[in-house]
């Protein structure tokens, strides 16, 4: 069961989608598994759906592992789906929350790289379509989106890790979000998980002009690392992408953003350079119940300042 | 699958714009097989790359003739992945 489940140690895709499984089994009430898509290789796209009722509520995105090598970051997605049904009922910000509001959770949102990570490559971070005209494979998920796609912050060479694609949403992982946030069209927060870093991340990516909400933003984004480091004193920066790292363009929270969806961010979790992707396991459960805090404020203000 | 035996990552600092131009050209050179765990971004934030074996003396060739500070992050990148492989088996052999 989902209470036995090993969240201290990392998992394979076949493990996790079956612990899907198991959660949406023991919570059939609160939790439901929807298909958005198949990847390039044909693997089912899926996203956890946290609901008490109602119709199309306002609701809350959560994903991560776009960047497959990221293991921290869908280890983290695993616990945090356990908590939302430990939590429904307990805690009294998560249960006013999902009466108002739906969680999705996507946990594996590149499922081919991730496989790629266990059988051939580790350090595996893209999608693994083939290029016509290219000897190398995959995209870079988090610069194929459309919000400043092609411009400066990616790369056109098919061989490089930041490699945008040939087009906006030419990969199906990013492709099958998209027609999920469109057809839902009431997404109020749209937060893409990463590592490493240590960094709270808000739009824009692709230029230094400052989002229009930019001090909404940063005040919340400052509320969710203190609430973060409160836990075990994990120090996080944050800030717009282009100031707070790099300039990247076609990125996942600038097209979110310009979808109307305020409250969208970036995290990068532990650490800031010790092991970087290889976290030790050890570190999985402290990091995500440290992240969990943060989310919690985001998503606590979410419902608090509807728009 | 892919070993990564004597692959280091290196955190490259670059004080200013010219020395992150400089880690930039680096970045270009695809026969070294760099892999920027962490990109050039703004002066003084930390560069991490992961460095095959057979580039890490040419790289470092590099870095020192251009004034780069730099510290070796992980020493051998396979190692580590051999204890995160040995963890999950233990795991798994726990479980069945």
């Amino acid at each position: 069961s989902t209470d036995t489940f090993n969240y201290a140690t990392y998992h394979t895709l076949e493990e996790i989608y079956s612990f899907m499984d198991m959660l949406v089994a023991e919570h059939p009430q609160l939790v439901s598994k929807l298909q958005i898509g198949n990847t390039y290789e044909g693997r089912p796209i899926y996203v956890l759906k946290f609901s008490t009722g109602g119709n199309n509520r306002p609701a809350i995105w959560i994903d991560t592992g776009i960047h497959s090598r990221e293991w921290v970051t869908q280890a983290s997605g695993v616990w945090f789906a356990k908590k939302i049904t430990q939590d429904y009922g307990q805690d009294f910000t998560l249960t006013a929350i999902l009466d108002s509001m739906d969680i999705f959770l996507e946990i594996v949102t590149n499922p081919d790289g991730f496989a790629f990570t266990h059988s051939k490559n580790r350090m595996w971070r893209k999608t693994r379509s083939l290029t016509p005209g290219s000897s190398c494979v995959g995209v870079d998920p988090n610069r194929n989106w459309d919000a400043g796609f092609g411009m400066a912050g990616a790369s056109s060479n098919p061989c490089t890790d930041t490699y945008r694609g040939k087009f906006a949403n030419s990969e199906v992982e990013v492709k099958s979000i998209v027609d999920f946030v469109k057809s839902h069209g009431n997404i109020k927060a749209f937060i893409s998980i990463h590592s490493y870093s240590q960094l709270l991340l808000y739009p824009y990516g692709y230029k230094a002009e400052p989002a229009p909400d930019r001090d909404e933003l940063d005040q919340l984004a400052k509320s969710a690392v203190t609430a973060l480091a409160s836990l075990y004193g994990t120090k996080f920066k944050y800030g717009s992408i282009i100031k707070t790292i790099y300039q990247a363009s076609g990125s996942t929270i600038d097209w979110t953003y310009s979808q109307g969806i305020k409250y969208s961010y970036t995290f990068e979790l532990r650490d800031t350079g010790r092991y970087g992707f290889l976290l030790p396991a050890s570190q999985i459960v402290p990091t995500a119940q440290e992240t969990w805090l943060a989310l919690r404020t985001i998503m606590e203000y979410t419902l608090n300042h509807p728009y | 699958k892919e070993d990564f035996v004597g692959h280091q990552v290196l955190r490259i600092s670059a004080a200013d714009e010219a020395q992150v131009q400089k880690v930039k050209e680096l970045e270009d050179l695809e026969h070294l097989q760099l892999d920027f765990w962490r990109g050039p971004g703004q002066p003084g934030s930390p560069i991490d790359v992961r460095v095959p074996f057979p580039s890490i003396q040419a790289v470092k060739a590099f870095l020192e003739a251009h004034g780069l500070g730099y510290t070796i992050m992980i020493e051998d990148v396979q190692s580590l992945l051999d204890e995160e492989q040995e963890q999950m088996f233990a795991f798994q052999a726990r479980s069945r």
